[in-house]
C-alpha cells in the first residue's frame, strides 16, 4: 500500500493518530495509549483499478476485464482499505470492571483501489 | 475536490481546514470506539482498581493458567467447554469484590457485571479468586454459596455451594462460570458469594481488604454467535 504524502492526489492511506490523553480518556482506557485511526483517500482513475495492496495479477485481470467490457464505459472505482488489524484494548467498564478485548478490523494498514 | 470527492466520505475531507478535519476525526474515533464497546458513552470511573490490586490478580490469573491445578481449590470446570469460534470477538474480564453485610461468621461479597456484557456474550470460563487470611493450627471448615436473586429479583437462591477445609494462608479458586452464565441468561448482572466459617477464626479473608489480596472474579466471554436464518 502507499501512504500519503502532503500532494498526495491517488488512492493513498492517510495516517491519523488518535491521543487518549488529547481527548480525556486515558482514564478509562488504560491501555494503549492511542489509536491509530489511518483512512484511505485519494483517486482511483481506470488505470489504477485494483492497485495497490492487492496481487499484481489481480490488476492486470481487473485492467483486461476493462478492455474487454468497452473500456470507456468503465467509471472511476473506489479508495479502500486492503489491509486491516485489531486494535487492542485495556479498559474500565462502567462498573468498574476491568475489561481487556480485541476489537477486529479497527485499524488500516493498507489501501488500494477497488 | 474532483467531482468524485462527493461520492467519496474520506474525500470530503479534503476540502476542509486542517481544524475542522482534526475535529471530525476525533469525534469519529470517539463513536467508532464507544460504538464497538457498546457503551452509550464514556464510562465514569468511580472506583479505580490500585495497581497493587490489579497487578496481583493479573499476576495470579498468569500463575492460574501455567499450573491450573493450583494447591488452591479449582473446582472442576462446570462450564460445558464451549469451542472457540472463529473471528469473534472476545474478552476478558476482571471483576473485584464489593463488600456486603458481613457477621462475625458470614461475609458477603458482590461481583458486577455491565450490562452491555451481560446480554451480548457467553461466559467461556469464570473463576473466583479468594486469599484466605492465617486460619491458625489445624482445618477450618468453610462454605461458599453463590447466590443469585430468584426471578422475583427479591430473594437470594443459592445457585452453587462448595464446602472446603482450609489449612493455611493463601489464594484459592473456585469456577463460578455456571453460575455467572446462569446470571446473564436471566439478565441479571449481581453475583452475590457467601462464605461461611467457623466460630472460632473469625473473617476467613484478609482482614483489613488489603489491597493487593482483595477477592476477584476473572471471567473470558465470546461475543454471542449473530443470529444466524438459515434458508432451506
Amino acid at each position: 500500500g502507499i501512504d500519503c504524502s502532503r500532494d498526495s492526489k491517488m488512492c493513498c492511506r492517510q495516517e491519523f493518530f488518535v491521543d487518549f490523553k488529547e481527548i480525556g480518556w486515558e482514564d478509562w482506557i488504560l491501555q494503549p495509549e492511542g489509536y491509530h485511526m489511518n483512512y484511505c483517500a485519494g483517486l482511483c482513475p481506470l488505470h489504477m483499478a485494483g492497485i495497490p495492496g492487492l496481487a499484481a495479477s489481480f490488476h492486470t485481470a481487473v485492467l483486461n476485464l476493462i478492455k474487454a467490457n468497452n473500456a470507456d464505459a468503465a467509471v472511476d472505482s473506489c479508495c479502500v482499505p486492503t489491509q486491516r488489524r485489531p486494535l487492542s484494548l485495556l479498559y474500565y467498564d462502567r462498573d468498574s470492571n476491568i475489561v481487556k478485548t480485541d476489537i477486529p478490523d479497527m485499524i488500516v494498514d493498507a489501501c488500494g483501489c477497488t | 475536490v474532483a467531482p468524485m470527492g462527493a461520492r467519496c466520505p474520506a474525500c470530503g475531507l479534503a476540502a476542509l481546514d486542517p481544524a475542522a478535519q482534526r475535529h471530525i476525526l476525533m469525534a469519529r474515533a470517539k463513536q467508532s470506539i464507544l460504538a464497538k464497546l457498546r457503551l452509550p458513552g464514556r464510562p465514569n470511573i468511580t472506583q479505580p482498581v490500585s495497581r497493587g490490586a490489579l497487578l496481583t490478580a493479573l499476576g495470579r490469573m498468569h500463575v492460574q493458567r501455567m499450573d491450573p491445578v493450583s494447591p488452591g481449590m479449582s473446582h472442576e470446570s462446570s462450564v460445558p467447554h464451549l469451542h472457540p469460534g472463529v473471528g469473534l470477538q472476545e474478552y476478558e474480564i476482571l471483576s473485584f469484590a464489593e463488600s456486603g453485610s458481613s457477621t462475625s461468621r458470614r461475609v458477603h461479597l458482590h461481583f458486577r457485571f455491565t450490562r452491555e456484557l451481560a446480554g451480548n456474550v457467553e461466559i467461556l470460563k469464570a473463576t473466583l479468586y479468594l486469599f484466605w487470611a492465617d486460619p491458625g493450627p489445624g482445618t477450618h471448615p468453610v462454605t461458599i454459596r453463590l447466590l443469585q436473586p430468584d426471578l422475583t429479583g427479591l430473594n437470594m437462591t443459592v445457585a452453587h455451594e462448595a464446602r472446603l477445609e482450609v489449612q493455611r494462608a493463601g489464594w484459592a479458586t473456585l469456577d463460578v462460570g455456571q453460575a455467572v452464565q446462569s446470571l446473564f441468561g436471566q439478565g441479571s448482572q449481581r453475583l452475590t458469594v457467601e462464605l461461611e466459617a467457623a466460630e472460632d477464626w473469625g473473617s476467613p479473608l484478609l482482614a483489613g481488604h488489603s489491597d493487593s489480596h482483595w477477592p476477584f472474579v476473572a471471567a473470558q466471554a465470546r461475543a454471542r454467535m449473530p443470529h444466524r436464518v438459515q434458508r432451506r
